[in-house]
């Protein structure tokens, strides 16, 4: 099974269309291997992305450097899944 | 689970415990539920609509399905819970018994079977089909861009690397020209409601294009009581309005097709929540997404009642 440790969930907050736009760039960027759970949208319309352990820093420091807010959503998505899947065996059990 | 009174609802489950769900579903009503198999995925899993009805030949009909994007696993949860709300209501609920007497409800629960059994196995956050790409390391195709609605256009991705692929043709996924030939098919389906996680937001036409669906001022209000109901169960803040204007252009997407097709009531939900958990919603609140849910799944039901065309 794939594993997600590290991984985080940002929310990013977007003042305009050019931070909309510069955002959309950097969905285009394969090698950080992004999985925008709400994609590029609008101003005010609030974006998330699963960033990987190994692109986190590139990721922020490029919000950063742009000028555009965010926040962690989920600070560990592997976390959330163990719990999820301890869930699910301990039902299974029942 | 032995009997569908002791599966346990508020849990998430494998494709294998849901099609043995299903089972038991029909062998406690076969007055009332029948299971079709309207096709088999890619990799060659069957493809199962539940059938509810209580009788008459091709009566009016409301679709709902569940899970097309299969990481969103609080939709396939809430599709069993409906399923089994169903052979609940009947006879005890007025308004749903008026329903269930007058039409047709078919509900496919996993939509994408395949995306679901690798999110299982593989990757739980695995969201498209599992098809392949000639020419293409990458695998999967995002199924709500893959139907004949403004297919390739903007809002959907040629790369099959990305998430948002709208694959090479429309309905070159079975799992979407399944439902496609059902549809066609049956012809009598008056209303397609199809569910889809997070954001909280109920959508109509169109998603690939600004104009406005002609019927938009009716299906605003629909919309409107919809979300009325779902919030007063427990709060839940809903947003309402077409695709484009209330989230992004989105091009190829199933309610687009089908109210393109005549089916005046096509509506797509979002489920829980804004951004907390995302995808990963934890199982507690299965119950009352699905609770909520089936409010505003029955105010549009009653409406597609009550306003035959």
């Amino acid at each position: 099974k794939e594993d997600f440790v590290g991984h985080q969930v940002l929310r990013i907050s977007v003042a305009d269309e050019a931070q909309v736009q510069t955002v959309t760039e950097l969905e285009d960027l394969e090698h950080l291997q992004l999985d925008f759970w709400r994609g590029p949208a609008r101003p005010g319309f609030p974006i998330d992305v699963r960033v990987p352990f190994s692109s986190i820093q590139a990721v922020k420091v490029f919000l950063e450097a742009h000028g555009i807010r965010y926040r962690i959503m989920i600070e560990d998505v592997q976390s959330l899944l163990d719990e999820e899947q301890e869930q699910m065996l301990a039902s299974q059990s029942r | 689970a032995r009997s569908t009174s002791t599966f346990n609802y508020d849990t998430y489950h494998t494709l294998e415990e849901i099609y043995d769900f299903m089972d038991l579903l029909v062998a406690e009503n076969p007055q009332l539920v029948s299971k079709l198999q309207i096709g088999n995925s890619y990799e060659g899993r069957p493809i199962y609509v539940l059938k509810f009805s209580t009788g008459g030949s091709n009566r009016p009909a409301i679709w709902i399905d569940t899970g097309i994007h299969s990481r969103e696993w609080i939709t396939q949860a809430s599709g069993v819970w409906f399923a089994k709300k169903i052979t609940e209501d009947y006879g005890q609920d007025a308004a749903f018994t008026a329903i269930l007497d007058n039409m047709d409800i078919f509900l496919e629960i996993v939509t994408n079977p395949d995306g679901f059994a690798y999110t299982h196995s593989k990757n739980r956050l695995w969201r498209k089909t599992r098809s392949l790409t000639s020419g293409s390391s990458c695998v999967g195709v995002d199924a709500n861009r893959n139907w004949d609605a403004g297919f390739g256009m903007s809002g959907a991705s040629s790369s099959p690397c990305s998430e948002t692929y709208h694959g090479k043709s429309a309905n070159s996924e079975v799992e979407v020209k399944s439902v496609v030939d059902f549809v066609n098919d049956h012809g009598n389906i008056k209303a397609f409601l199809s569910i889809h996680s997070y954001s909280q937001l109920l959508l109509y036409p169109y998603g690939y294009k600004t104009e406005s669906p002609s019927d938009k001022d009716e299906l605003d209000q629909v919309a409107k009581s919809a979300v009325a109901a779902l919030s007063s169960l427990y709060g839940t803040e809903y947003k309402y309005g077409s695709i484009i204007t209330t989230i992004y252009q989105a091009s190829g997407g199933s309610i687009d097709w089908t109210y393109n097709q005549g089916i005046k009531y096509s509506f797509t939900f979002e489920l829980r929540d804004t951004g907390r958990y995302g995808f990963l919603l934890p199982a507690s609140q299965i119950i009352p997404t699905a609770q909520e849910t089936w409010l505003a799944l029955l105010t549009i039901m009653e409406h597609t009642l009550n306003n035959p065309y």
